[in-house]
């Protein structure tokens, strides 16, 4: 049987590698072990199993509080969604994936190609309207983004669409005037729809390391982001940035996405994510 | 934005006579944290603070021998933040920043990389800066998949004045070895290859990516990363050198806050060189690499 000593430095050492290379960040990490070394200490884990059962556990206890799906609620149309994010992190492709899971609820669901900046991007999204049915918004290259949203909230009422998704540019959250520019697209949305927008989606990717907790700070602090889309989380990384920012700005996590095709997007769920961190 | 881990370690030795191997350690433990924090991979982070440990108590003996034990000009706190700076810049150099050409009459560069990290527009960022220095690129649309990704390279080439090349009903490597016969038609030296974003454990695409260059032949083949990519950037470098003849590797997006951390670990697993550095969504915004800026934005 197992004896007093059975976890050495290097089988801890082994469990805070694993724990750093899914992302979970330093600090989170050193966090959890310090529980677990207390534990141990207190001879409550005597094994690397016992201990991987133990921070499984604490991980999911924070995540859990986090794992809240987006419920379409019933207010006056449409319900709206904006979606946000940096540069590349997959708010396009969500916005198709969404788009499906919610026509194949029955909801009648337009989309506004508010990205009127990056190349193709109106293409892009017109594309996936085609796809999944979805009636498209759009002005012309260049215009303001504000308007589009306004001209998409006035379009979905006069049609009485059920929801209307709003796709933006990718932008850094570190540059001022594009943070800006998002703070005017969610007032003028909430000037002209009451209660919109009603959820604001970060999308974040499963591959990004630290940069996403600083991200997910400075999107929050410019407007208010109701919901998080972790995407790429069928590549290798883990995506275990996740735990930080859960714990730390208890956004509730939506969906992830695993994928590039339209059904390639589940509802977030606390236990599978802790299971693959740790397979 | 920037961590203070590089301050933090400096702070430590302030006051401290000389370096000894008691409060280096302490100070290494801040620069652990401190690479961790971006995003530098764990392993690599254990083996750079174990070269900067053998580096570092090597002066301590070496100081003391030339100087006879009296006091250094530069406070211990600084020397030894020089000693890290110094070996980061080390293993992130030497600087290779250039791109190859061939003996034919088309060259080509193939760029590479997982999902969103920039290929279309650094497609776009190249080109410009090769034309800028005297060649004639085409730019080659070899995304088949991605909803409007032709169309967006076309109104980047658009944009910069410099020709596409697309084809309709065709294989990526078929696109790819048209390209070069239809640059050689209408006198351009250089190609440049826009891939789909793909997964390095995609096996069809990663065959996809082995046949384009079989047919092709780069000399260039750069894989294109993100500067905010966390601890897969091993993996995933790993992966994509292990299947290709990688010739080096772009950064993107460092115009935002990410520490960059990755590139450390990328040259340290594949030992090869990054080439440049995109700076902005602008077309303009690409520079070559040089390890110094990188370095002290990793460091902190
Ligand atoms: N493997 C994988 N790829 C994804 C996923 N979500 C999106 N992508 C891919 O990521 C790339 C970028 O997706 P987009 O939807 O254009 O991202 P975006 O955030 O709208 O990009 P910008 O508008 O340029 O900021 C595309 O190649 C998508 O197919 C996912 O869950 N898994
Ligand atoms: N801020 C910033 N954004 C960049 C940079 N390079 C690319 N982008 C943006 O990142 C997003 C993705 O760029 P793309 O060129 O479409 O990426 P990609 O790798 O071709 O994407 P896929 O083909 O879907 O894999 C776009 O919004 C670009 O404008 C950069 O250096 N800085
Ligand atoms: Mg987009
Ligand atoms: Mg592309």
């Amino acid at each position: 049987t197992m004896g007093r000593r059975e976890i050495s430095d290097a089988v801890l050492e082994k469990i805070e590698e694993a724990l750093v290379t899914s992302d979970l960040g330093i600090a989170t990490v050193d966090h959890l072990m310090e529980q677990i070394r207390w534990q141990v200490r207190r001879n409550e884990l005597n094994d690397a199993e016992k201990i991987k059962d133990s921070l499984r556990s604490a991980i999911r206890e924070i995540l859990v509080k986090t794992e809240q799906p987006l419920a379409i609620a019933p207010v006056q149309k449409p319900f709206t969604i904006l979606t946000i994010g940096v540069n590349g992190t997959g708010k396009t492709t969500t916005i198709a994936k969404l788009a499906e899971i919610f026509r194949q609820q029955g909801h009648t669901v337009m989309l506004a190609a508010a990205d009127t900046f990056r190349a193709a991007a109106i293409e892009q999204l017109e594309i996936w309207g085609e796809r999944t049915g979805c009636r498209v918004v759009k002005h012309a290259p260049g215009a303001d983004p504000s308007a589009v949203a306004f001209d998409a909230l006035r379009s979905a009422r006069a049609r009485s669409a059920d929801i209307l998704i709003i796709d933006t540019a990718g932008r850094l959250h570190t540059k001022a005037p594009l943070m800006e520019e998002l703070k005017k697209i969610e007032r003028i949305i909430a000037r002209e729809h009451q209660g919109a927008p009603h959820e604001t989606l970060l999308v974040l990717d499963a591959t990004t390391g630290q940069n996403a907790i600083s991200q997910a700070k400075l999107f929050s602090s410019a407007i208010r982001v109701t919901g998080i889309a972790l995407t790429k989380l069928d590549g290798t990384a883990k995506g275990g940035v996740i735990v930080g920012i859960s714990d730390a700005l208890h956004i509730p996590i939506r969906f992830v996405g695993v994928g590039e095709k339209v059904e390639d997007l589940r509802p977030f769920n606390a236990c599978d994510f802790v299971d693959a961190l740790f397979d | 934005v920037l961590s203070n881990g590089f301050n933090k370690a400096r702070d430590r030795l302030r006051g401290k006579i000389e370096l000894t191997s008691g409060n280096i350690e302490e100070a290494l433990r801040d620069i652990r944290l401190s690479l961790l924090e971006a995003d530098v991979q764990y392993g690599v982070v254990k083996s750079f603070i174990a070269q900067v440990q053998e580096k570092a108590v090597g002066e301590i003996v070496d100081t003391r021998v030339r100087h006879g034990g009296r006091r250094l000009k530069v406070s211990p706190g600084d020397h030894f933040i020089n000693i890290c700076h110094q070996e980061l810049i080390d293993l992130m150099g030497p600087v290779e920043t250039g791109l190859r050409f061939g003996s034919r009459p088309v060259s080509a560069v193939m760029l590479l990389g997982l999902q969103g990290c920039g290929k279309t527009t650094t497609a776009g960022k190249l080109a410009r800066h090769l034309a800028k220095n005297k060649r004639t690129p085409l730019l080659v649309a070899a995304d088949i998949y991605r909803p409007a990704a032709v169309q967006q390279l076309k109104v980047v080439g658009e944009k910069l004045g410099l020709p596409v090349f697309s084809a309709e009903n065709a294989s990526p490597p078929e696109i790819c070895s048209r390209a070069l016969q239809h640059a050689r038609e209408i006198g351009c030296d250089v190609a440049i290859f826009d891939t789909a974003g793909r997964l390095a454990i995609d096996e069809p695409l990663m065959q996809e990516l082995h046949d384009i260059a079989a047919a092709t032949r780069p000399e260039n083949i750069l894989l294109v990363c993100d500067a905010m990519i966390g601890q897969d950037a091993v993996n995933t470098a790993e992966t994509f050198s292990r299947r290709l003849d990688v010739t080096g590797f772009i950064m993107t997006k460092l115009d935002g806050d990410a520490r960059g951390g990755a590139a450390l670990s990328i040259k340290q697993v594949t030992g090869k060189p990054i080439k440049f550095l995109g700076m902005g969504e602008g077309l303009d915004s690409l520079e070559e690499f040089r390890p110094e800026g990188l370095a002290s934005r990793i460091l902190g």
